[in-house]
């Protein structure tokens, strides 16, 4: 599977 | 980075800082519950594995920072501090919060983006935030009265999570992959907890009486 999208959120 | 989040950003910001000045100038903690900081802390430092190894923007890792020292901080200040500690409500901070923190984190183990230590500790952290609150939703109910630093701070914290949920209904349209559910879904539950004590505090502010929660 894709790799997660990063979390840019805090 | 849209407005919603950074007055999301700002709210939870303010609301740390409140905490801080409130125990800091009274050299009080009466009315903090110690079990929803320590979920604080875990949530931060469980959500920030990647604060050294991914770097998003200057913004991102000082705020990372900042949250994590400050939850530590306080904790520390409810614990340690010799003065501070004295007015810590222990008898009425009774919620079991440990069984907060072994639920959280086993449907972290199932339901998460990607099945990897980073993924599942930062599932953990957006569930575990979701119920953060409650040790001091119910120590609040129990101590019935609500001093105006601490009703600030649970609403600012409400006020964070639904710019959030702004923040999520947005970047929803404006991204054509949308692929937050584990955090919107989790926000909408933790906004939900706050819903009662924010008709209870839009009643106390409308009646300019004091906050009283019923028991």
């Amino acid at each position: 599977s894709e790799q997660p999208q990063s979390h840019d959120e805090l | 980075m849209n407005i919603f989040r950074l007055a999301g950003d700002m709210t939870h910001l303010i609301s740390v800082l409140v905490l801080l000045l409130k125990i800091y100038a009274t050299k009080s903690c009466s009315g903090i519950s110690l079990k929803t900081q320590e979920l604080y802390a875990m949530v931060f430092v469980a959500r920030y594995l990647d604060l050294f190894t991914d770097y998003i923007s200057f913004y991102n890792t000082v705020m990372k920072i900042v949250f994590i020292l400050s939850s530590l901080a306080i904790v520390w200040c409810m614990r340690m501090h010799r003065v501070v500690k004295r007015s810590y409500d222990k008898e009425l901070d009774t919620f079991r919060h440990n069984i907060l923190i072994v639920v959280c984190f086993g449907v972290a183990v199932i339901i998460n983006e990607k099945f990897t230590l980073r993924e599942v500790f930062w599932a953990f952290s957006i569930y575990l935030e979701a119920v953060a609150i409650l040790p001091q939703l119910v120590l609040l109910q129990r101590s019935g009265n609500v001093d105006n630093l601490t009703g600030q701070y649970v609403f600012l914290l409400g006020g964070y999570r639904a710019f959030y949920i702004l923040n999520w209904i947005y970047r929803y349209f404006v991204e054509q992959r949308f692929s937050r559910w584990i955090s919107a879904i989790s926000g909408l539950i933790q906004t939900a907890l706050y819903a009662d004590f924010f008709y209870y505090y839009f009643l106390s502010w409308k009646n300019n009486a004091k906050l009283h929660l019923p028991a």
